[in-house]
């Protein structure tokens, strides 16, 4: 299948959350997301590893700048309940999304990309992909410069 | 926007490799993908949350259960040279992903699928997700289970 990027999207309006240390047993996601919902607080990304040694991971995820003080304001209330070690906040992210179509058959083409941003300096805070998406959380201060190079790699100013 | 679950689809084809312990800065991310993919790897998922004290990190990725060696050997190559601390497989995990539109308004579709799962005692390994796609990790012997559970949670079976 051939590999077509089709496209280079940024979100500059995303802050991350991340609450370090949760347990990693069934109920934990449930009972973030569900008092996060209950906010209204319009959730795009959710990350989470593995927890190494089956005890403990952190979860991360993305809500609307406006959000940040409710969103934090029930992500330490739930912190708290789960006896996590911290949460932490970050709002001077961006969100990098590259789009295409048989991406899941290339991993040549996330290897591009996270070299493009390398290439730039940009460090890659987090890292989400599906067969259609590679997303990448950046510093917001480098939100131009990664879609001007990636935009470059790909060749989508050529039409 | 009206939240729309359209299905519920699994892999049990993957098997998922951690790189724990990798340094958090540029350069990384690119030096094992670019391995793996020249490597002939298909790659699916990509997973790397934060470092918490922005130094070290852990990056997830699934392959198919068939290059699970040649996988292994790269990853271990790879790490070895960045000095992490370990490299961690299983193969005995199933990708279990809700698809829908609407999705990213709406939180709470998030919130019940880890709901459903937690109810079944599921545990969650990891979580990645898009406007359109929630997608879990979870122990192979669930598979059947989940699907199942969140088919008739969204009522999927009536047409
Ligand atoms: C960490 C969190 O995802 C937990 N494993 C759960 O199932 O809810
Ligand atoms: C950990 C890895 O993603 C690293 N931050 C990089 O940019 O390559």
């Amino acid at each position: 299948e051939q590999v077509v990027v089709s496209g280079v999207a940024y979100d500059k309006k995303q802050a991350r959350i991340t609450i370090h240390g949760v347990p990693d047993r069934p109920g934990i996601a449930a009972l973030l997301f569900t008092a996060i919902a209950n906010e209204n607080i319009v959730v795009d990304m959710i990350v989470q590893n593995i927890s190494i040694e089956g005890t403990i991971t952190d979860i991360s995820f993305t809500v609307p700048k406006t959000d940040i003080s409710k969103a934090m304001e029930v992500s330490k209330k739930i912190a708290k309940e789960l006896k996590a070690a911290e949460v932490l906040l970050n709002e001077d992210i961006a969100k990098i999304s590259v789009v295409g179509v048989g991406m899941r058959t290339h991993s040549g083409v996330a290897a591009k990309i996270f070299k493009i941003l390398s290439e730039n300096n940009i460090n890659i805070m987090m890292i989400s992909t599906s067969e259609i998406k590679v997303s990448c959380i950046v510093d917001l201060k480098y939100t131009e410069l990664a879609v001007r190079v990636l935009h470059d790699a790909f060749e989508l100013n050529k039409i």
